[in-house]
């Protein structure tokens, strides 16, 4: 399994459709970029659609806030959305499609949607698919932006968490 | 389930004082957890040697040496259990030149099993990657894509418009 | 002691979204705190509006435009009252190569009042400021004092033993 | 007033006596090198000099862990000593000495002491000679390892601390 593409619109600083590909030969990727442009809404992005549900580890303080608030010169959006696509021919999710995209969307209004390959789902679908992957909620495939000694510093039950994933 | 569990953090274990003595370049690392304890619920801890200090406590360390530290035991549970994807954000922000240089070569064994996608400032660590994107703001307050390459002098020249 | 302390506060805050333009480039910056509370007790929180963006909680602001942040309101600190020497330990980490830029630029601002002693990393840091001292470890885990000087290519070598 | 001189002896990585000469006309000093060769110790040194008590200040868990502890080759010390000589020529310090330099040594045995000038005085001497001075153990001239945004980010009333400095 890999990802395959990245589709976010409307959400934190992507104000418009934007998408970035990514490709199977190439195993390590790096995201460059100015101070404040954008490259850890990236990974929020990423961390939202996998159906990430904690205010804090998206820096915001209210779900809606996640949806793009406007700029001096464009209008706030009425809904965010992120679409991920992965290559599933190793059938890691148990799905039988050799390709998996799952998609998330919140309107201004607190309703939320979730799909799976275009069929709406629960939240509950998008959190069992991935189960047993290594890419789960309290798993150690994200680090954020100056937590790279959280696993050393933490208490020794948050280490616990991590250790647990892995077994 | 607790001889599992045991298994899996004694492989935790191994390749954590393997990997640290590779990123530091000597010294000792270990996870520490009570014997006679339940391993199911009794604390982990970590203990750690840089090489020709003598025992640390975490607390001790220096920033660039609690990033490498955890960085070591980051790619120690990569090695148990590899994930399909990584996201790593700055995680390479504390450390000298020197270190950056160890943590690139380490990065770059995983290329094998896991597609690695990181967030960087370092110039060294851009150079390491095999394709760099770049997120701009052409307009204030809105990201765009776009593909970009690092030429000799460190500078970044962006290369076509992704989205 | 309250019109004191008011005129005070007022002072900070001027320097304040002064320092955070020039940092910036642009945006505004302000200290805020209710009108008719009693100003010896009540909150004073900072409000902040990167150029061309919304206005941000400070929550949803990136690493970078926290440290530039915290950087300005630190300098309007400074002007309002200076110190006579001040002591950084890495404040530059978090801020990309135009970043230190402007922050360099100010900084050199203080050398008329204050002794600036900064601990860095960044290559442009280090040739902005007039001296260098190297911490080394010729034997490990035992630190030694020298003082070093920054050439061409960014590269430090060693001058002459300090102690 | 400036920092003219700064002595170790046996403090943290400081096991052999070190000194480092700051020059009047230099307002803007670097201090650079590999990660653990002990920079930020430098730091701790000054801040311990001036009468720091909070162990998370200087990150260690007892007041004896600032005295060299040792490495694989060397022994271990018993005591600490720290010094440090600022110019006075402005009279900021309510001294009529020139130059003023405080010392501050701890021994294994848990006892510590204080001179002003050579003089054994108390701690309490040492925090009123930099009473209004801007160099007080809350204030903002000191800003420690990943602590630039703790100013934005702390709470309101420990913001209003340094503020409070300022007035
Ligand atoms: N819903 C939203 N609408 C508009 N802008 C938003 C929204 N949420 C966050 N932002 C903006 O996103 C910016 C932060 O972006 P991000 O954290 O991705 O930067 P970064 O590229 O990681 O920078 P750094 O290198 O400093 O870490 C902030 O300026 C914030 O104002
Ligand atoms: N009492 C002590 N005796 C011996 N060594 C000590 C003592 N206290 C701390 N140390 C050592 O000091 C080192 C940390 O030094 P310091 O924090 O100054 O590094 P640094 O130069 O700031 O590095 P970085 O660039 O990573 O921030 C640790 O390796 C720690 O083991
Ligand atoms: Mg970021
Ligand atoms: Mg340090």
């Amino acid at each position: 399994m890999y990802l395959k593409k990245l589709e976010v619109n409307g959400f934190k600083t992507f104000a418009k459709h934007t998408y970035i590909e990514f490709n199977q030969e190439i195993k390590l990727t790096a995201i460059v970029g100015p101070n404040g442009c954008g490259k850890s809404n990236v990974f929020d992005a990423i961390r939202w659609v996998l159906g990430e549900q904690s205010m804090k580890m998206l820096r915001s303080s209210k779900a809606e806030e996640v949806i793009f608030n406007g700029t001096d010169t464009e209008k706030a959006v009425g809904m965010a959305s992120v679409s991920l696509t992965l290559d599933n021919s190793k059938k890691m999710l148990p799905l039988d499609f050799p390709e998996v995209s799952i998609q998330r969307k919140l309107y201004r209004s607190g309703e939320s949607e979730y799909f799976v390959n275009g069929q709406l789902c629960r939240l509950r679908d998008i959190l069992d698919l991935f189960m047993d992957t290594g890419i789960g909620r309290s798993s150690y495939f994200m680090v954020g932006q100056g937590q790279v000694d959280q696993l050393i510093s933490a208490k020794a039950d948050e280490r616990r968490a991590a250790f647990e994933e892995v077994a | 389930a607790r001889r599992e569990f045991t298994s899996t953090l004694t492989e935790i274990q191994k390749h954590f004082s393997e990997t640290f003595q590779e990123l530091f370049e000597g010294g000792q690392a270990r996870l520490l957890w009570p014997e006679e304890a339940d391993i199911l619920s009794c604390d982990i801890d970590v203990w750690v040697h840089p090489p020709g200090k003598k025992n640390t406590s975490l607390q001790l360390l220096s920033g660039g040496e609690k990033a490498l530290t955890g960085i070591a035991l980051l790619f120690a549970l990569l090695k148990t259990r590899p994930a399909p994807f990584v996201l790593f954000d700055e995680i390479d922000a504390p450390l000298d030149d020197a270190n950056v240089g160890r943590f690139t070569r380490a990065l770059k064994k995983f290329t094998e099993s896991t597609q690695m996608i990181i967030i960087t400032h370092n110039k060294r660590t851009m150079a390491a990657a095999q394709t760099l994107y770049g997120v701009t703001m052409p307009q204030k307050g809105i990201s765009s894509l776009v593909s970009v390459k690092l030429i000799e002098d460190g500078k970044i020249i962006s290369e076509k418009k992704v989205s």
